[in-house]
């Protein structure tokens, strides 16, 4: 299943 | 002031086209370097980057930085309209409230000219940095197209296991299960039918059929796609434009 959110939160980890 | 000359509308139509089922609004950052986009879709899945750079132009200027905000189904709608042989300009002024398209027929004096409104759309620009992947594969992108829409018959979800020198793509659905295998191939008449894997580590993930079966709409822009992976990071898509390139990163399933 997909991670809600999980790509927007990859590319604003830091 | 903004005016780029498309030698042939092909190339934007494409792109639009490639683009247009995944995001909705899409702010087109105009700089002297070319035009760039970033978006992502609605269920923040899938993120799309786009490059044409300068180069991809027959003609290109851009005295100071302008943002398009445009609706991605109204320019298809315009970008429709003209002949994909015609030549393209796009032509916006520094504070602009429109863009305008200009098609060309290049044997014929017909000229046809649209304005499309432009839109306020509130966008985070990422910066996305060089990401370091564990395997890359290069390879046909109608072959890729071909495999994502034959495995989504079977399921809604597409795995990816890359070893040494092979490729497994794997679907197991409800009614049955398929794979398709494909290994490392040099075709050197036809260096655009070779597959090149290139591994670190091998690989294990699964994504969802409908995001790739949205990616290979980019298909009649390369004739090869190029994927890299990585464990727990965002997968690449990437189909080079004659100068720039169409890129999709998009986040992998995981495990309940």
């Amino acid at each position: 299943k997909y991670v809600q959110n999980w790509l927007w939160r990859y590319f604003h980890r830091d | 002031m903004l005016e780029g000359k498309f030698d042939e509308a092909s190339l934007l139509k494409k792109v639009i086209d490639a683009m247009k089922d995944s995001v909705k609004l899409c702010n087109f950052n105009c700089t002297e370097n070319g035009i760039s986009v970033q978006a992502i879709d609605d269920s923040r899945v899938l993120l799309i980057s786009l490059l044409i750079e300068a180069g991809s132009f027959e003609d290109y200027r851009c005295d100071r930085n302008i943002v398009l905000g445009l609706e991605m189904e109204s320019l298809n709608k315009i970008i429709k309209n003209g002949n994909a042989s015609d030549m393209l300009t796009l032509v916006a002024e520094d504070s602009p409230d429109a863009l305008n398209l200009i098609f060309e027929d290049k044997r014929r004096d017909r000229i046809a000219e649209y304005s499309l409104k432009l839109m306020d759309i509130d966008q985070d620009f990422l910066k996305i940095e060089d990401m370091k992947f564990d395997a890359v594969v290069n390879m046909p992108s109608a072959e890729f197209a071909k495999i994502c829409r034959d495995m989504k018959t079977l399921s809604e979800s597409l795995q990816i296991i890359i070893t040494k020198d092979s490729v497994k793509f794997n679907s197991e659905g409800d009614f049955g299960s398929g794979s398709v295998v494909i290994k490392s191939f040099t075709d050197l008449e036809k260096t655009e039918e070779s597959v090149r894997i290139t591994l670190e580590k091998p690989i294990n993930l699964t994504f969802g059929a409908k995001y790739l079966n949205d990616i290979i709409k980019s298909t009649p822009l390369a004739s090869q796609v190029t994927i890299k992976l990585c464990d727990k990071q965002p997968a690449l898509f990437e189909y080079q434009l004659p100068s720039g390139y169409l890129r999709f990163y998009l986040a992998p399933k995981f495990e309940d």
